[in-house]
């Protein structure tokens, strides 16, 4: 699966995700990339997600918009938004990662598997990438 | 006036760090720092978030480095079936497509939904007909079958007859 989420000068967010979803997997599974809310999620008031990783846990706790929501209902920053509904799904048996933007200040990368490939950049044009935990 | 950013992930599927050598691991910060550069190319010239990461996204499935597109895995039956998922924060207008084959860069994909016809979520022989009416462009299923996704598919297969259990690494598992 691969990802990007973006917050434009305009102050606009999109979040774009693509998979070929896990190896040997039944035909016709599908996971959470295509589902809305799941694994791909854009509002301008909140966030902006894109997630990777066991896609059904992701389906079901409706992750990306689970942290718009709790942006928004809970007050929470993107950071601990972010990063504890990936803390959540892990404790239910979901490992992987996302990416999610929001209306100000840095993206939040969060994984709770061995690595996840990711990269940012910033204002200030500089390309930053990670595999593992460095 | 916002201050433009961009994130991308190649997935979770990532090497051990035990198994992944210098030039693999060079090879994936290449990819990403592409993919971050044909972003950043569109927002640093006050380019739309859309069209950044509609960019991001196809650079990243163009390389067979990653679980999408060029480098997607095969499903049980040794066939490729690929999802995409595309959103707009400003009306949170939304495209997707799932178990489709065929189009080079399926979050163009997604994106033709999002921006022709009347729905968000389009699935098999449905969307690739819809698609096929669509400006874009597609591959034959050979531009899609890559060795090491054929090698993982029959070892993961192989596994499964044997009745071994699931030792799979991350990259094994997510492809």
């Amino acid at each position: 699966t691969v990802g990007a989420v973006a917050r434009d000068a305009a102050g606009n967010l999109a979040a774009g995700t693509s998979t070929g979803g896990f190896t040997a997997k039944r035909p016709g599974r599908v996971g959470d990339t295509p589902i809305i809310g799941a694994g791909t999620f854009a509002d301008n008031a909140t966030c902006a997600v894109s997630t990777t990783g066991t896609g059904e846990i992701f389906i079901r706790f409706t992750a990306a918009s689970e942290i718009s929501a709790r942006i928004r209902y809970a007050s929470q920053t993107l950071e601990q938004a972010a990063s504890g509904v990936i803390a959540e799904l892990f404790s239910n048996g979901g490992d992987g990662g996302l990416i999610a933007i929001g209306r100000a200040g840095p993206p939040s990368l969060p994984f709770n598997s061995s690595g996840m490939y990711r990269g940012f950049v910033l204002s200030d044009g500089v390309f930053r990438t990670a595999i593992h935990r460095e | 006036m916002a201050e433009p950013s961009l994130a991308i992930h190649g997935g979770a599927g990532t090497l051990p760090l035990t198994g992944m050598d210098p030039a693999m691991a060079d090879a994936h910060h290449t990819a990403l720092r592409a993919a971050l550069a044909a972003g950043w190319k569109v927002l640093s010239k006050s380019g739309s978030a859309l069209d950044a990461v509609t960019v991001a996204v196809m650079t990243l499935e163009d390389d067979d480095l990653f679980n999408a597109a060029r480098g997607a895995v095969f499903n049980a039956d040794g066939k490729l079936e690929m999802d995409a998922g595309i959103m707009s924060g400003r009306d949170r207008a939304a495209g997707a497509v799932a178990g489709i084959c065929g189009p080079r860069n399926p979050i163009l994909a997604a994106r033709a939904v999002m921006e022709h016809s009347e729905t968000v979520l389009l699935a098999g022989r449905g969307a690739e007909e819809f698609l096929a009416a669509q400006d874009i462009e597609f591959q034959s299923f050979d531009y899609f079958c890559t060795e090491r996704r054929v090698v993982a598919l029959n070892q993961e297969l192989a596994r499964r007859a044997s009745g071994a259990p699931d030792t799979r690494s991350d990259a094994d598992r997510h492809g």
